[in-house]
């Protein structure tokens, strides 16, 4: 369970100070999935940072599963993250000189996981996104809508128990799109993963449990979607 | 106006070669929308890359105002790219690190223009997409769809005649979205410049005149919107 209270967080750049979010207090269930929307420079990539650990807060309050992330030692920190959070981030962020395969081992690397099991996770997560045959490519060999999809299976490859997705059916055309959403679901169905998403695709967000909308900084409303 | 004929461009990568484009005849005539759609990983950048001088094919004919663009020499093909083409790229390529507002100016640098016209104009392009008040920001500073509309005013900055726009709107929620769409329609109407388009948004390729769709590096269809 995630617990945000009241989370402030500013960037000041020479004289200036930009509130990139002004006071956000939401909470997340386990298994739970969510969709976050809101015009661009509303804050969302902001908030996805906080709830991921990747960046903290200027004020404000953060339970993950109990435990208040503020006090946690920055190693401790990192292993929480590494372990249970697949973050695919809205610029994908893959080394675009190495293949795709080192690119989603590269979660697996980290946790100390050894190079057979590596292999043979990074081309099920590859599979999974419809690139199993584009192993040996590197990011710079592919088209964007395929690194989008790369930057997915990186997210997965660590069977993750929260999966943080900002925009990633951006690149993708409805078809691949549509795929990559079906297999958040049935990732929720088998496994009961959390699942938090930034879209400003309509058909997307309506796919969620609940759809939290922001604007300028804030929680503007937090409206749970209809069973159809 | 614009003649590709039979374009092929293949990337050879040790044992593989990939064939992105596989004998692509298209005419775009000038002042003419049009927008071109297919899966990703279907050739639709690389197109445009051929489109906009920015590569060149494999084989096939490029005729660009009645000039063979395979006959032009390096230099000559800068200037025409640089004077008549403005890219919006589908990873944006903005240079990190600079403000917003030299990486608007850049075209204008290469081009010749004096400081005190560069500012000027980088702040109308500026302007013209929303971001009037960020021009001392840096794009690392910026959000995803505060990037992607730098990305459109430094294409825009040197009124060209022909605009290239690779899914100008996969990073803008709807709203910012319809008003980038709505520039470039004036842009259109107001100096008749030719516009081509890559998205996977079928409400933006029910803007234009025309849609090409591509599958498999071939022209699968060439079809007219129907005005409404
Ligand atoms: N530099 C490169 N080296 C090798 N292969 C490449 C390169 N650039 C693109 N490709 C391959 O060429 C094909 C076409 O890529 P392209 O980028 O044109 O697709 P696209 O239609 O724009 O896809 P998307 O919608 O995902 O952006 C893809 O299979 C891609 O992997
Ligand atoms: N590193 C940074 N330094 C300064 N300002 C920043 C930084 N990152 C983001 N901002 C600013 O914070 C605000 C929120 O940005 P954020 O990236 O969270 O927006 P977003 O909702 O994700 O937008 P988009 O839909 O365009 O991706 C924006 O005004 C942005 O310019
Ligand atoms: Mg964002
Ligand atoms: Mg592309």
């Amino acid at each position: 369970m995630l617990e945000l209270k009241n989370i402030v967080k500013t960037y000041v750049m020479g004289h200036e100070t930009v509130r990139a979010l002004d006071g956000v207090t939401v909470t997340i269930k386990d298994g739970e999935y969510v969709a976050i929307v809101g015009p661009s420079g509303s804050g969302k990539s902001t908030l996805m940072n906080m709830i991921g650990c990747l960046d903290v807060p200027t004020s404000g309050e953060y339970i993950l599963n109990g435990q208040d992330v503020s006090k946690l030692r920055d190693d401790d920190l990192a292993t929480a993250r590494n372990k249970h959070i697949g973050f695919v981030f809205q610029r994908f962020n893959l080394l675009s000189r190495i293949t795709a395969q080192r690119n989603v081992e590269l979660p697996l690397r980290y946790g100390g996981i050894g190079g057979k099991e590596r292999a043979e996770r990074a081309k099920e997560a590859m599979t999974a996104v419809g690139l199993g045959d584009r192993l040996t490519h590197k990011p710079v060999e592919m088209s964007g809508g395929q690194q989008q999809r790369v930057a997915i299976a990186r997210a997965l490859v660590n069977h993750p128990t929260l999966l943080l997705a900002d925009e990633p059916t951006g690149a993708l055309d409805s078809k691949t799109g549509a795929e990559i959403m079906a297999l958040f679901k049935k990732l929720r169905e088998e496994r009961g993963i959390t699942i938090v998403i930034v879209t400003h695709d309509p058909g997307v967000a309506a796919q969620a449990d609940r759809v939290v909308r922001i604007k300028d900084g804030r929680v503007e409303s937090d409206t749970l979607n209809s069973e159809e």
